[in-house]
C-alpha cells in the first residue's frame, strides 16, 4: 500500500481488507486545521477477488457509494459513480468522482493517471518476490535486492525508489521523480498471483515515454492478464496503451470508456495473453 | 477469504484541497506531522514502513 502526500493533493492507496474509505474524515479535520479545503475526490477500484471479505464500508460499491456521498462535504456537488464493464466479469472498473464548481473549471490538466492491474503472474517472475528462508534481512535490504534482480529499477532510472520486501513474500515500492510518483505492489503467491503498478504522465510527454514504461512492466511480470485503466482531462492517452502492449503478445479483449465532471475521461482496457 | 488473508486489488483514493493562504498552499498537507498520519492510517488499518520526499512531495509505503 502507498500514502503520497502533495502540498494540495493527497492519493491513498490500500490493498487487503483495509477500510480506505475511513481516512476521509479524519484527512479532512486535519486538511481543515491547515487552512484547506476539499475540491475534489477520486475513488476508483478494480473487482475484489473476495468480496464477501471486504469490511464496512467496502461490502459492495453501492455501499462505497453511499458512505462517500455521505461523508463528503456538499460543496463537491458534481457526483458521478460508474461500474466499467470488461468481458471478463471478474475484471470490473469501479470509479466514483465528486467535485466543485472551482475544480471542473480548473479541470484542462496535461496530466494522466494509468492504473495496471495484473493477475496471473508468470511463475518464474512472481517466484522473485519470495525471500529465501532464514536469510535473516529485514525489508528494505531485501527490497532493494527485488528492485535490482526483477528489473524493477530499470522502469525509470531516473526516480528514487523507496522499497520494501514482506515477509515471507510480497512487495512494495514507490518512485519519486521530480513531481511525479510512480508505485508497484506485489503479492506473488501461486494461485492468485497479482502485481499493481501506476504512474502520472503528461500529455506533452514524448509519445514513447509511457510505452516504454508499461513494456518494461509487462517485462517484469510477464501477466497472462492485465487491466489499465487511464484518466486523462484532455487526450486520449489510451491509444498508447495499446500500442505499447499488444507488440509484447497480449491482445486488447475489451475497451470502456466514460467521461467525469472532473477527471475527465476514465478508459478501461483488459487485455489478455494472445493465444499461440 | 484465501488462508493468507489476500486481497491483491487495491481501492485508490485521491483527495485534491484548496486554500486561501499561500505560505500554507507551498506546503500545505506536508506540514501534517507524523502523529496525524499515523491517526488517518489508523483509521485505514495500516502502518507507515518505509517512507521517501523530495523538494515536491512525500511518499510512504505502508503495511498490507
Amino acid at each position: 500500500s502507498s500514502l503520497f502526500v502533495y502540498p494540495t493533493k493527497i492519493i491513498i492507496k490500500t490493498c487487503g481488507t483495509t477500510q480506505l474509505l475511513k481516512s476521509i474524515g479524519p484527512l479532512l479535520h486535519y486538511a481543515c486545521n491547515l487552512g484547506l479545503t476539499l475540491c475534489s475526490c477520486r475513488y476508483t477500484r478494480g473487482s475484489f477477488i473476495f468480496p464477501k471479505s471486504q469490511p464496512f464500508p467496502h461490502t459492495s460499491f453501492k455501499e462505497e457509494v453511499i458512505y462517500l456521498e455521505e461523508n463528503l462535504p456538499s460543496n463537491l456537488c458534481y457526483r458521478k459513480a460508474s461500474v466499467m464493464p470488461s468481458k471478463m466479469t471478474s475484471h470490473s472498473w469501479h470509479v466514483f468522482t465528486a467535485s466543485d464548481q472551482t475544480h471542473i473549471v480548473s479541470q484542462n490538466d496535461d496530466l494522466y493517471t494509468i492504473e495496471v492491474c495484473m493477475t496471473e503472474l508468470d511463475r518464474v517472475m512472481a517466484h522473485k518476490f519470495f525471500q529465501p528462508p532464514g536469510d535473516g534481512k529485514n525489508g528494505d535490504i531485501a527490497g532493494k535486492e527485488m528492485t535490482k534482480l526483477t528489473g524493477i529499477g530499470d522502469i525509470n532510472p531516473g526516480a528514487i525508489i523507496c522499497d520494501f520486501a514482506f515477509d515471507p513474500c510480497g512487495y512494495s515500492m514507490n518512485g519519486i521523480d521530480n513531481d511525479r510518483y510512480s508505485t508497484i505492489h506485489v503479492t506473488p503467491e501461486d494461485g492468485y498471483s497479482y502485481a499493481s503498478f501506476e504512474c502520472v504522465g503528461s500529455i506533452f510527454d514524448d509519445n514513447d515515454d509511457i510505452a516504454e514504461v508499461l513494456k518494461k512492466v509487462v517485462q517484469v511480470f510477464r501477466p497472462a492478464t492485465m487491466s489499465v485503466s487511464t484518466t486523462c482531462a484532455s487526450h486520449e492517452v489510451w491509444t498508447r496503451v495499446a500500442n505499447a502492449v499488444e507488440p509484447l503478445g497480449m491482445k486488447c479483449r475489451s475497451c470502456a470508456v466514460d467521461e467525469f465532471p472532473d477527471s475527465g475521461s476514465v478508459v478501461f482496457q483488459t487485455f489478455t495473453v494472445r493465444r499461440k | 477469504m484465501a488462508v493468507s488473508g489476500f486481497e491483491g486489488f487495491e481501492k485508490r483514493l485521491e483527495l485534491h484541497f484548496f486554500g486561501d493562504d499561500p505560505v500554507v498552499d507551498n506546503m500545505g498537507l506536508r506540514l501534517l506531522d507524523f502523529e496525524s498520519l499515523v491517526k488517518v492510517l489508523n483509521a485505514v488499518q495500516c502502518t507507515v514502513v518505509s517512507a521517501v520526499g523530495n523538494h515536491y512531495f512525500d511518499a510512504y509505503v505502508l503495511s498490507e
